[in-house]
């Protein structure tokens, strides 16, 4: 449906945008290693079940490029373009966010089994994996315009999945409850954020905190 | 018990 492939392609142009930033800037200010890390670990919790479970070429493909890039940004962030500035306010503790998600995974999962376990963790970490690359926003005061449209077009994804979750509830009757909760969760972190997004940005502003 | 949903999103 619309809203799944248009969440997918802002979940694909997020990476791109970011991928492109750094090349072309040859720089990593203003973007949390913390964040690129969490989301290697998404990905790798989420999506190594391509190993077992097959569901279609664009998923496996969609998975290994999610996969791939992530840990190539992280390469780049440490060994390529290294900022110890940058590295210097990027101070969120996310041992607190991989501990509380692990926690939460334990409890919450539709099966206590390894890889159900993994994918609720996935879950329960993607929602608050932005975290630590908005406390960075937070404590510069400003961004770059392109480092804005990256977190736009990652909060885009999960947000556009709310309605494909409701159009499959109505058309498939399926629901996940695991993913929509966190879905949910995940967007009123970034509600904040969208809204600073609409007001500054997309009217012409430099993106700067009130 | 509880039903599985099929994990074929990303």
């Amino acid at each position: 449906n619309i809203f799944r492939a248009a969440g997918d392609l802002s979940h694909l142009i997020s990476i791109l945008i970011l991928l492109n930033t750094i090349q072309k800037s040859r720089s990593i200010a203003g973007i949390s290693l913390k964040t690129q890390i969490l989301y290697v670990l998404v990905f790798l919790t989420r999506y190594l079940d391509l190993t077992y479970r097959y569901v279609s070429i664009y998923n496996t493909l969609m998975k290994l490029f999610f996969i791939s890039s992530s840990i190539y940004i992280v390469y780049l962030m440490i060994y390529k373009f290294k900022n110890t500035e940058t590295e210097q306010i990027d101070t969120f503790p996310i041992e607190y966010l991989i501990g509380g998600s692990f926690i939460l995974s334990l409890i919450f999962n539709y099966k206590f089994q390894f890889g159900e376990i993994l994918w609720s963790f996935s879950l329960w970490l993607e929602s608050v994996a932005i975290l630590p690359q908005l406390f960075m926003l937070q404590r510069t005061g400003e961004a770059r315009t392109l480092t804005t449209h990256y977190i736009f077009a990652l909060g885009a994804y999960r947000t556009l999945y709310i309605p494909n979750w409701i159009f499959r509830w109505i058309s498939e009757g399926r629901v996940d409850y695991l993913a929509i909760f966190t879905g949910i969760v995940q967007t009123i972190i970034y509600s904040d954020f969208f809204y600073i997004y609409y007001h500054r940005v997309l009217k012409g502003f430099k993106f700067e905190l009130p | 018990g509880k039903k599985i949903p099929n994990h074929d999103e990303l």
